[in-house]
């Protein structure tokens, strides 16, 4: 299953 | 990092480019909202404390520096040089931005992904950023005729966030991760309010256009 991101945007 | 974010920080920072370049070049900010790039330095400023603690790629955190650098040296322009503050438009910049700041840090300490100090000042940035540009779209409708950096900087500002939700939907495809629905969400309501405004906007001046050469 997906897990979130790390904050990796901007 | 695909193709859609680089386009997407690539406007971003063409946008805040503009903006300097505007003011640079003719030593005048009429049309530019101060409320708006005083939110903005505001929401930079908020988002990377993780600057020194979180470190994801030289990209990232030059990107990060250049982001609250550019936006506090336009705050600085504004507020401090002795010939752009002189064409600040002062009574048309008339958006209550400090309700919107108090409504966005209310609603981060409910709504936040865990509460500690940092989490919560992203969540209040992400949702500030959300709202950032309305004093400046309030100031270009009070205003009518705008200069066309102005128009552009705006149009830039929109296209950056246009390109990171299809930023989103890839990496949802393409990836195991999927981006974070805080940021998601915030970030669609803030796309619609430039799509709104971009309608009703550039729909009046083609017609304003017509107009006139009839």
């Amino acid at each position: 299953h997906k897990e979130e991101t790390t904050k990796d945007e901007l | 990092m695909n193709i859609f974010r680089f386009a997407g920080d690539m406007t971003h920072l063409i946008s805040i480019l503009i903006l300097l370049l505007k003011i640079y070049a003719t030593k005048s900010c009429a049309g530019i909202s101060l409320k708006t790039q005083e939110l903005y330095a505001l929401v930079f400023l908020t988002r990377y404390l993780d600057l020194f603690t979180d470190y994801v790629s030289l990209y990232n955190s030059v990107m990060k520096i250049v982001f609250i650098a550019s936006s506090l040296a336009i705050v600085w322009c504004m507020r401090r040089h002795p010939l752009v503050r002189r064409s600040y438009d002062k009574d048309l910049d008339t958006f209550r931005h400090q309700y919107v700041v108090l409504a966005c840090f209310v609603l981060a300490l409910v709504l936040h992904e865990r509460f500690t100090f940092q989490e919560v000042f992203w969540a209040f940035s992400i949702y500030l950023e959300a709202v950032a540009i309305l004093p400046q779209l309030v100031l270009l409708q009070r205003s009518g005729n705008v200069d066309n950096l102005t128009g552009q900087y705006v149009l830039f500002l929109g296209a950056y966030r246009g390109l990171y939700i299809i930023n989103w939907i890839y990496r949802y495809f393409t990836e195991d991760h999927f981006a974070r629905w805080i940021a998601c969400v915030s970030g669609l309501i803030q796309t619609a309010l430039y799509a709104d405004f971009f309608y009703y906007y550039y729909l009046s001046r083609i017609k304003q256009d017509t107009i006139m050469r009839l």
